[in-house]
This record gives C-alpha cells, sequence and structure tokens, in this order.
C-alpha cells in the first residue's frame, strides 16, 4: 500500500 | 517604503498563478536585496520558495517589511494584466494595502487588502542530493500530462546516463525515456540509481508556469522529497514535493 508523506518529515 | 516595477506583468502573472495552485496565503518578505517567500501547502505535502533578486526588477526600492497576501485575490487580479502591460507594486502602508499597478497607456490601480501573516515564515529544510536533472521544461511537462492518463502517481527513476518517469495504471502503462543524449536534457548527474514515487496532481500544480525555452532543475533521491527549480522573468521559483512510499 502507498502512503503519501508530508514534509514535516524532512525538517 | 515598498515600491517595485516589473517589465512584463504577463510574466509575473505565470508566477502568481503557479503560487495560488498550491497555496492559499503567502507572506513575501521585501528588503533591499529583493523579494523572498517560502511556504507549504495546507497539507504540508509541497512546499514553494519564491525568490526574485533586486536586478529582475526594472525599479526597485525597498526597507524591511512582510507582506501577507492572499493569493486567490492576487491571481485574480493579475488575470487582468495585459500585454506590454507594466507591473507596479507599492507597499500603501497607511491603508495596509497591497497596490498593483498595470502601467501601459494609463495606470490601473487595484488596492489589495493584506493578511496579518507576520510570524508564519517557513524554513526550507537543506537536503542533500547526489542525481540532478537539466530538464527542457516543455519536455518535462508533456510527460507528465502523458502520465496523468494512466495513473495518479509517477516514479521517477535517474541514472548516470537515464532519467525516467513511469506511471502504471490498473491495465495500461506509461514510461518516459530521456538519456542524455536526448535533445530534452540538457544535464544528468549523479553516480547511483535512484527513485522516489510522487502525486501527479501536485507534479501538474508546479509545472504550470513553465513554457517552452524555460529550463527545470530535478534533485532527486531514494523516497526523498523531489526538488524542483526554474526561473521566470527573473522569478526563481523552487518546489519541494512529499514523496509517496511502499507501507
Amino acid at each position: 500500500k502507498k502512503k503519501q508523506l508530508t514534509l514535516d518529515a524532512f525538517f | 517604503m515598498f515600491k517595485a516595477k516589473l517589465e512584463s506583468a504577463k510574466e509575473f502573472k505565470k508566477v502568481v498563478d503557479t503560487m495560488a495552485t498550491l497555496l492559499d496565503e503567502i507572506c513575501l518578505q521585501v528588503n533591499e536585496e529583493g523579494v523572498r517567500a517560502a511556504a507549504m501547502d495546507p497539507s504540508h505535502v509541497a512546499l514553494l520558495s519564491l525568490n526574485i533578486p533586486r536586478i529582475a526588477f526594472e525599479d526597485y526600492q525597498a526597507d524591511e517589511h512582510e507582506i501577507g497576501i492572499e493569493l486567490e485575490a492576487f491571481k485574480k487580479i493579475m488575470n487582468r494584466a495585459k500585454a506590454k502591460d507594466k507591473l507596479i507594486l507599492e507597499l500603501d502602508e497607511e491603508r495596509n494595502r497591497l497596490n498593483v499597478i498595470f502601467e501601459n497607456q494609463g495606470k490601473r490601480k487595484f488596492s489589495l487588502s493584506l493578511l496579518d501573516l507576520s510570524g508564519a515564515t517557513t524554513k526550507v529544510p537543506e537536503l542533500e542530493y547526489h542525481n540532478v536533472i537539466t530538464i527542457k521544461g516543455d519536455a518535462l511537462k508533456e510527460a507528465l500530462k502523458d502520465a496523468d492518463l494512466i495513473s495518479d502517481h509517477v516514479i521517477m527513476r535517474a541514472s548516470p546516463y537515464e532519467f525516467k518517469i513511469e506511471a502504471k495504471g490498473d491495465l495500461n502503462d506509461f514510461t518516459a525515456e530521456f538519456s542524455s543524449e536526448d535533445d530534452a536534457i540538457i544535464s544528468i548527474e549523479g553516480e547511483e540509481e535512484v527513485k522516489s514515487a510522487f502525486n501527479l496532481e501536485y507534479l501538474l500544480d508546479m509545472v504550470k508556469g513553465v513554457s517552452k525555452g524555460d529550463i527545470v532543475k530535478l534533485y532527486l533521491g531514494n523516497d526523498m522529497p523531489l526538488k524542483m527549480e526554474y526561473s521566470l522573468a527573473g522569478c526563481e521559483l523552487m518546489f519541494l514535493l512529499a514523496p509517496r512510499i511502499e507501507e
């Protein structure tokens, strides 16, 4: 299953 | 004070259109060096950063100000730009408005009421990338439109010599392949193979202002945000788009 990440995970 | 004049209102319209597709509002940080802004879309999937150095303006005078703008209203005003209109942006500090003036045979002035977005500045994360693809904007845009027929997301793959955009549907597939020999490619840099998946609707919004002759830089990693950069009439746009991952 694909999940859309948010940019918060990369800060 | 802030007063800035741009040669082409029509070109700047593309910048505002692109911002308005991703964001509801933006806070322009102006100072003597130029205009900067950065904001994330409401769902925090995409980030847009704008940098307009003062050299991009025909005339430019500015002290430090934060100018909060509601983008839907700004977009509607910019849609009234005509060929050969120059654009003057001028802060009216007393009335707390941004005057948007189209200058051609006369002056047509809109006064845009400002939002208080102070303290809402977005930091841009410093991400490290090893793969950079520099590609003609129309080739990228057409490939994304092709992929949009097949799926709602794409996989972007980069190797030292090749860049691919793949879309897989239930029945049908699409692949765009660009090698470093192809006309669409200015350069492909990188020593490893990487791939990430991205939502197509966001990608299409990000390339909205791109037209023939524009050059786009893509920074790719493994399950990393896509970084995209291009310039429109001296306005530098940078985007980050968070990936979709396999759970």
